[in-house]
C-alpha cells in the first residue's frame, strides 16, 4: 500500500509544466526584480 | 507554572479594583500578556474583515502594570474608523455575551477593545483615540490593540500594538522614538496630530500546556500551508497599494527638495535635515516593500525547483 | 356584498372538502376584495388571497396562483397583526406557497432560496409550540431538489456552497448527491435515475426538445464538470462523456456560454471545444502542492503508524 501511494505521489511530479505556468511565473520573477533594481 | 496565569483570583481582582493604581499615575500599565488563543482569535477575526475595519472586546485581568488577555469576542459592528465609540452600537450584544461567559465558567471581566486597521499599521487615530480616553474614563481598566491582518501576512509575523491614552491635557515626559512604521501619506496627518495622545505597551505571549501540545500538533500540518500558499498573489492589491503610495511620498519629497537644493543656502540646516529624513524614510519604506517581494519570489522559485 | 361573500366561502369550503380545489379557488376569486363599499383589513385580504393561491396549487395551476400570490405580497407589509399567531400562521403559509409556486414555474434557484429561508424558521413560536422539525426537514430537501435542477453556474454554486455547509443536510438521504454536484463531479446515470424517483412530476416533465428538466440540468452540470477537467474536448468525445449526441452537445455548451454560465470558445469548423477557466495558473500550482503536500502527510503517517 505504502509502495503504491508512494508511486503515485511520485507520478505527480512535475506538478506543472505549462507554457502558460512558465510565462506567468517568469512574469512575477521580472516583476520581483523590477522592484529590487527600483528600490537600490 | 506554566498554567498558573489562568487561574483568575476574584478577590484579588477586587482588590485591585477598589486601590485603583491607574488612576495616580497615566503610565501605570506597561506591559500586555496575551493568551494564544485570544491572538488567534483576534487575527482571525481581523482577517475575515479583509479592507474592513472590524472590533471586538478582550477579556482578562491585571496584575500589578500588566494586562493579561484571557480571550477575546467580535462584536457585530463594522467600520470603526468612521465614528466615535461604535461599540455603542453593540452594548447590548455586549452585556449579554459577557453575562453569559461568567455562567460558562469565564470569569474575567473585558479589560479592553481590539479593532483592525487593514493595510496602514498600528498606530492610533484621532478617533481611536477619542474612544479610548472614553473607555478610560468610564471602564477602566481598559486597554486598545490594534492588529494589522494584511501587513500580518505580507511580513509573515502579527502585527499588533497595545494603547493607552493619557488622560486630557496631560504633557507625558519625551519618550525614545518607538519603532519605524510605514505610514500611508492619506493617514499621516492623523497619525502626526495624535501621536502625543497615547502611548504603547510592551506586548508579548503566552499558551496553556495544552495549547502547546496542540500546536506542536498543528505544526506537523503547518507546513502543507506554508508550501501551498503564495504571498506574491494573495498580497497583490496591497503591493500595489504600497508601491502608489511610495510614488505619491517621492513627488512630496521631490518638490521639497528641488526647492532646498536652488535655495538651499535660505533653509537653516535643521529643514535640510527634515528633508533628508523624509528620503530616508521612503528609502527605508521601499527597502521594506522589496525585501517583502524577494521573501516571497524566493519560494516560488524553490517550490519550482522542488516540485517541477 | 356580505352575504354573497358568507355563501361564497361556503360554497368553497364544500368544494374543498370534495377536493375540487380549482372550483374552490375560483369561487373564492369573485369575492370583490377591493370594493369600495365594505372595509376589509389586510389580513383578511391576504389570507384569501393565499388560500386561494394554495388551492390553485393543489390542482397544479401554478400560473393562477401566482397572480394571487403577487397580490398577497402587496398585502403582507400591510399587515398590522403580523406579530400575532394567526399573522405568523399566514406568513408562513405564504411563503410556502410562494416557494412551492416558484418550483412549479421552474425558478429552481429562486424556490431553492426561499425554501432554505423556510428551513430556518425554528425559533419561530405559533401558539407556543415551536414549527414541526418534520416541516424543517422537508424544505430543506426540497431547497436542495431545487438547487440540484437550477441551471448550473456561479449563482447555483454559491446557494450548493451554503446547503452543503449546513450541518443538518449531511443526514438527508438526497445529501450525497448534493455532494457530488458541490464539488462538481460528473454525476453518473444511476445515482440521477435514483434521484429522479423523488422528485415530483413537475420536476421531471418533458421540455420542448424531448428532453425533461432533470436532463438538461444533469447534462449542464456534467458539463460544468468536464470543463473543469478539460482544457479541450471535441463534441463527439464530448457528447459521448454526457451520454447525449454531439450535436446537442454543441448546443447545449453554446448556451452556456452565451448565458455566461461557462467560459470558453467553440471552433465549429474542427468541432471542438476549448475550454477557459479564471484560475489562473499560479493559484492552480497551489492547489496542486496543497494536494501533493497532504499525499506526502499521509504517506508519513502511515510509514509511523506501521514503524517503517
Amino acid at each position: 500500500q505504502l509502495a503504491r501511494q508512494i508511486s503515485s505521489l511520485v507520478r505527480q511530479l512535475p506538478t506543472v509544466d505549462t507554457k502558460q505556468f512558465k510565462q506567468e511565473f517568469l512574469m512575477e520573477y521580472n516583476d520581483a526584480l523590477l522592484m529590487v533594481y527600483l528600490a537600490s | 507554572e506554566v498554567d498558573a496565569i489562568f487561574k483568575y483570583d476574584e478577590v484579588q481582582q477586587s482588590a485591585i479594583q477598589a486601590q485603583k493604581p491607574w488612576t495616580k499615575d497615566p503610565h501605570y500599565f506597561k506591559h500586555v500578556k496575551v493568551s494564544a488563543l485570544a491572538l488567534l482569535k483576534m487575527a482571525m477575526h481581523c482577517r475575515s474583515g479583509g479592507n474592513l475595519e472590524v472590533m471586538g472586546m478582550m477579556q482578562g485581568k491585571t496584575v500589578g502594570d500588566t494586562f493579561i488577555v484571557m480571550d477575546s469576542f467580535a462584536l457585530p459592528v463594522e467600520g470603526t474608523e468612521t465614528r466615535v465609540n461604535a461599540q455603542a452600537e453593540a452594548y447590548e450584544y455586549m452585556v449579554e455575551f459577557v453575562q453569559t461567559s461568567k455562567q460558562v465558567g469565564r470569569l474575567e471581566n473585558v479589560v479592553g477593545w481590539y479593532h483592525s486597521h487593514p493595510g496602514y499599521g498600528c498606530w492610533m487615530s484621532g478617533i481611536d483615540c477619542s474612544t479610548q480616553m472614553l473607555n478610560q474614563q468610564y471602564q477602566e481598566p481598559f486597554l486598545a490593540i490594534i492588529i494589522d491582518p494584511i501587513r500580518t501576512v505580507a511580513a509573515g509575523k502579527v502585527e499588533i500594538g497595545a494603547f493607552r491614552t493619557y488622560p486630557e491635557g496631560y504633557k507625558p515626559p519625551d519618550e525614545p522614538a518607538s519603532e519605524y512604521q510605514t505610514i500611508p501619506l492619506s493617514k499621516i496627518e492623523d497619525f502626526g496630530v495624535h501621536a502625543k495622545q497615547y502611548y504603547s505597551l510592551d506586548v508579548s505571549f503566552f499558551k496553556s500546556s495544552l495549547d502547546s501540545s496542540l500546536l506542536s500538533l498543528l505544526w506537523n500540518k503547518y507546513w502543507v500551508n506554508t508550501l501551498s500558499s503564495s504571498p506574491l498573489i494573495g498580497n497583490r492589491d496591497f503591493v500595489a497599494g504600497q508601491i502608489s503610495d511610495l510614488a505619491e511620498k517621492l513627488e512630496q519629497a521631490d518638490g521639497q527638495l528641488v526647492h532646498s537644493g536652488r535655495a538651499g543656502s535660505f533653509f537653516t540646516p535643521a529643514e535640510r535635515k527634515k528633508d533628508d529624513s523624509q528620503l530616508t524614510k521612503i528609502s527605508h519604506d521601499a527597502t521594506k516593500m522589496t525585501v517583502e517581494q524577494i521573501k516571497d519570489i524566493t519560494s516560488q522559485v524553490i517550490k519550482d525547483l522542488l516540485f517541477n | 356584498e356580505e352575504q354573497v361573500t358568507t355563501i361564497r366561502e361556503s360554497l368553497a369550503n364544500v368544494y374543498e372538502g370534495g377536493e375540487e380545489w380549482s372550483k374552490a379557488a375560483q369561487i373564492l376569486g369573485g369575492i370583490d376584495l377591493d370594493s369600495g363599499n365594505r372595509i376589509l383589513d389586510a389580513e383578511y385580504k391576504l389570507g384569501k388571497c393565499v388560500k386561494i393561491a394554495r388551492l390553485y396549487l393543489e390542482d397544479d395551476d401554478a400560473v393562477k396562483a401566482e397572480a394571487y400570490i403577487k397580490r398577497a405580497s402587496f398585502l403582507l407589509p400591510k399587515d398590522k397583526n403580523e406579530s400575532s399567531d394567526e399573522g405568523k400562521v399566514l406568513a408562513l403559509q405564504y411563503k410556502v406557497c410562494y416557494a412551492r409556486i416558484l418550483d412549479a414555474k421552474r425558478r429552481f434557484l429562486e424556490a431553492a432560496l426561499r425554501y432554505y429561508e423556510l428551513s430556518q424558521h425554528e425559533n419561530v413560536e405559533i401558539s407556543g409550540q415551536k414549527v414541526d422539525e418534520e416541516e424543517l426537514t422537508h424544505a430543506l430537501a426540497a431547497s436542495i431538489t431545487c438547487s440540484i435542477l437550477a441551471a448550473a453556474g456561479p449563482q447555483r454554486s454559491r446557494v450548493l456552497a451554503t446547503l452543503y455547509k449546513d450541518e443538518r443536510c449531511a443526514s438527508l438521504p438526497v445529501f450525497a448527491i448534493l455532494e457530488k454536484v458541490y464539488l462538481e463531479r460528473i454525476l453518473r446515470k444511476a445515482e440521477v435515475d435514483a434521484f429522479s424517483e423523488t422528485l415530483q412530476p413537475h420536476q421531471i416533465a418533458t421540455l420542448a426538445d424531448g428532453s425533461t428538466v432533470l436532463d438538461r440540468a444533469v447534462t449542464e452540470h456534467n458539463l460544468l464538470s468536464a470543463s473543469k477537467l478539460y482544457k479541450n474536448i471535441s463534441f463527439m468525445e464530448l457528447g459521448s462523456l454526457l451520454g447525449i449526441d454531439a450535436n446537442k452537445a454543441e448546443k447545449v455548451a453554446a448556451r452556456m456560454i452565451t448565458e455566461e454560465r461557462m467560459q470558453g470558445s467553440i471552433d465549429q469548423v474542427e468541432g471542438i471545444i476549448h475550454f477557459a477557466n479564471d484560475v489562473e495558473e499560479l493559484a492552480q500550482w497551489d492547489t496542486q502542492i496543497q494536494s501533493l503536500c497532504m499525499s506526502v502527510n499521509s504517506v508519513l503517517d502511515l510509514m509511523a503508524k506501521k514503524q517503517v
